[in-house]
């Protein structure tokens, strides 16, 4: 299944 | 992490620390916008609610943390300092940046990733950091003359942008699931507003001159 998306930026 | 998102964040960094190092050294805050700089204090307060629920990484978290100090520290200075806050450029400094919050606010109200609390503040910041400069460009159009330190402080904060484009193209073409266009799309707004600035900034660099925008 696609990862979800976190916010992994700043 | 890749090249392109580090530079990104280090040119960020970088603009703060001049930023910083103008106030500190010239003790004046003369070509800063407050409104810009209150602005990127709300943006980086509401983007990093998630400092306690998610941890990405220790990077993460540090950056994170420097940039929400750094940023009230300026303003705290801007507006408390006895020395500095008398160089303030007020009456050039009119920008209704309200508008820009609500107008942000509501956006994020219709546009947003999930309709959560978190998500909802993220949008808005990300929203709200792709305008927050124009308070900033506007005082500099006003009063003409760019000192120094204030140009690389706009212009490090414009490299900071045009990294996370290249990172998001990058990421793009590396990444599965990568699809965040909330996120390149205001960061693509956010670098069109920097293009005149950058125009100006370039050609003082040829010139070897000081830098001046037209009236």
């Amino acid at each position: 299944s696609p990862k979800e998306n976190v916010h992994d930026e700043l | 992490m890749n090249i392109f998102r580090f530079a990104g964040d280090m040119t960020h960094l970088i603009s703060i620390l001049v930023l910083l190092l103008k106030i500190y050294a010239t003790k004046s805050c003369s070509g800063i916008s407050l409104k810009t700089q209150e602005l990127y204090a709300l943006v980086f307060l509401t983007r990093y609610l998630d400092l306690f629920t998610d941890f990405i990484s220790v990077y993460n978290t540090i950056m994170k943390l420097v940039f929400i100090a750094s940023s009230l520290a300026v303003v705290c200075c801007m507006r408390m300092h006895r020395v500095v806050r008398r160089s303030y450029d007020k009456d050039l400094d009119t920008f209704r940046h309200y508008f820009l919050i609500l107008a942000s606010f509501v956006l994020a109200l219709l546009v947003n990733e999930k309709f959560t609390f978190q998500e909802i503040f993220w949008a808005f910041s990300i929203y709200l950091e792709a305008l927050a400069i124009l308070p900033q460009l506007v005082l500099l159009q006003r009063s003409g003359n760019v000192d120094n330190l204030t140009g690389q402080y706009v212009f490090f904060l414009g490299a900071y942008r045009a990294f996370y484009i290249l990172n998001w193209i990058y990421r793009y073409f590396t990444e599965q699931h990568f699809s965040r266009w909330i996120a390149c799309v205001s960061g693509l707004v956010q670098t069109v507003l920097y293009a005149d600035f950058f125009y100006y900034y370039f050609i003082s660099w040829k010139n070897n001159a000081k830098m001046q925008l037209p009236a």
